[in-house]
């Protein structure tokens, strides 16, 4: 095997006219790929403070950003979702858009209200804060 | 074809959306949350409003549930994971009618008997009641011992239970005022869920009640105490505080996680909770918690 593996060393490793900066960019973490972002908003933008006592601030956060050709583990993507990109590439089915980044988990959020009787309730609802996101 | 198919399902939903208020599409199809974020959240997308007018709250009940809000929720306004109890919803009830038919007794110390009206229109069915407690509110203007023993009368006057004419269960409970002085508010949660829970539970609307309280210094022994009763001019009608379990699926089900997380010595009705700790403890275990963590 030596000679073998001396003739492969002799092979430049990288073609002359190659531009070497575009090669590393496909390495570079993409920019806009598909990640949570924050939004937070007081309930007095909304003059929403007359009947929501508390939290004070809301930051129900969302997902934004380009879903990679090729999602694997990293965003939890069902196997559906490469086949939706299959099928989206190869142009099967013009109406059939690309994966979207779409929130997968959320947390829940309590809320103190006043009730039109005066009444007032401390309740805690589901799914109202944003926490990880995924393509599908 | 497609297009046709189409064009006749548009056809369809147009003219169904004709007949009912558009935003009521977007109900809930079982109407569950009658009472809760999405009719007011779905009424600001359709008209813009900032929701129906309301009546202002009692200001020491907010006070008192901004506390209870502060101790079961973090800043961003998520539940806290180390509550011992699973109620997702507690409604304060402020007394609507209070009519005096037995004026103060100074001699005897009993405060003036009161006639209290609770309408509970806003629980709705899919809200289990877990617990009720009657909230009196005092202010530090009170001088009170260290212990004050008093005992209280609860008749519900509903026509049936009048009807019945049970003579009232005479009840006794102790006042730990002093770890509240140093605040504006003192708090006392007397615990009420065996008298009231057939009501709640039958879908009674309104709750009519009345209470007598006599209190004697705990302190002094034997007839001592009898002849030296606590004057109440302060002890203003008590608030009704309803822990309850939302069972709709907009409601956030922390058994779930609990489910997970149970300790295998605990039977499960003791998780659940039914028995809830005063809130004050609950803080405290807080800080005691994060105190232990900080030295580690």
């Amino acid at each position: 095997g030596q000679a073998a593996v001396s003739s492969e060393l002799k092979k430049p490793l990288v073609p002359a006219s190659f531009n070497l900066s575009e090669y590393f960019k496909q390495f570079l973490f993409p920019q806009n790929e598909c990640e949570l972002h924050d939004f937070r908003l007081s309930f007095s933008q909304l003059k929403w403070d007359n009947w929501i006592v508390a939290p004070q601030r809301y930051n129900p956060r969302y997902c934004k950003g380009d879903c990679p050709r090729a999602v694997g583990h990293r965003y939890g993507s069902p196997v559906h979702t490469v086949v939706q990109n299959v099928i989206c590439e190869k142009q099967l089915d013009s109406s059939v858009p690309r994966p979207s980044c779409v929130p997968a988990k959320y947390s829940p959020l309590s809320v103190l209200t006043i009730e039109p009787d005066g009444s007032i309730a401390y309740k805690e609802y589901e799914d109202m804060i944003a926490t990880k996101c995924t393509c599908r | 074809s497609q297009a046709s198919r189409r064009e006749a399902q548009t056809a369809a939903s147009a003219e169904l959306e004709s007949e009912v208020e558009p935003w009521s599409l977007l109900q809930p199809l079982d109407g569950e949350d009658r009472a809760g974020l999405f009719p007011p959240l779905f009424k600001v997308l359709y008209d813009g409003q900032g929701g129906a007018p309301r009546l202002q709250p009692d200001s020491r009940d907010l006070r008192y549930m901004k506390r209870l809000y502060k101790a079961y929720a973090t800043k961003e306004g998520i539940p806290k994971s180390n509550r011992s109890h699973v109620s997702n919803t507690i409604r304060l009830f402020t007394p609507y009618i209070q009519r005096k038919r037995v004026p103060a007794d100074p001699v005897t110390g009993t405060a003036p008997s009161v006639d209290l009206l609770f309408n509970l229109d806003r629980v709705t069915a899919v809200e289990h009641l877990l617990k009720s407690v009657l909230l009196y509110t005092f202010n530090n203007s009170v001088s009170f011992p260290s212990a004050v023993k008093c005992g209280y009368s609860l008749v519900m006057n509903e026509p049936e239970s009048s009807r019945k004419a049970r003579p009232p269960a005479p009840r006794s409970f102790t006042f730990k005022p002093q770890f509240e002085f140093r605040k504006k508010y003192t708090w006392v949660e007397v615990d009420v869920t065996t008298l009231l829970q057939p009501l709640v539970a039958s879908d009674k609307r309104s709750i009519h009640m009345s209470v007598n309280v006599t209190c004697v210094n705990d302190q002094l022994q034997g007839p001592s105490a009898l002849d030296s009763p606590l004057k109440l001019p302060l002890l203003v009608p008590p608030s009704l505080l309803l822990y309850l379990n939302d069972t709709s699926a907009q409601a956030y089900h922390r058994w779930d996680s609990l489910h997970y997380k149970r300790r295998p010595s605990q039977a499960p009705g003791q998780e659940r909770g039914l028995s809830a700790r005063p809130m004050e403890e609950e803080a405290a275990k807080g800080v005691r918690s994060s105190r232990h963590r900080h030295r580690r």
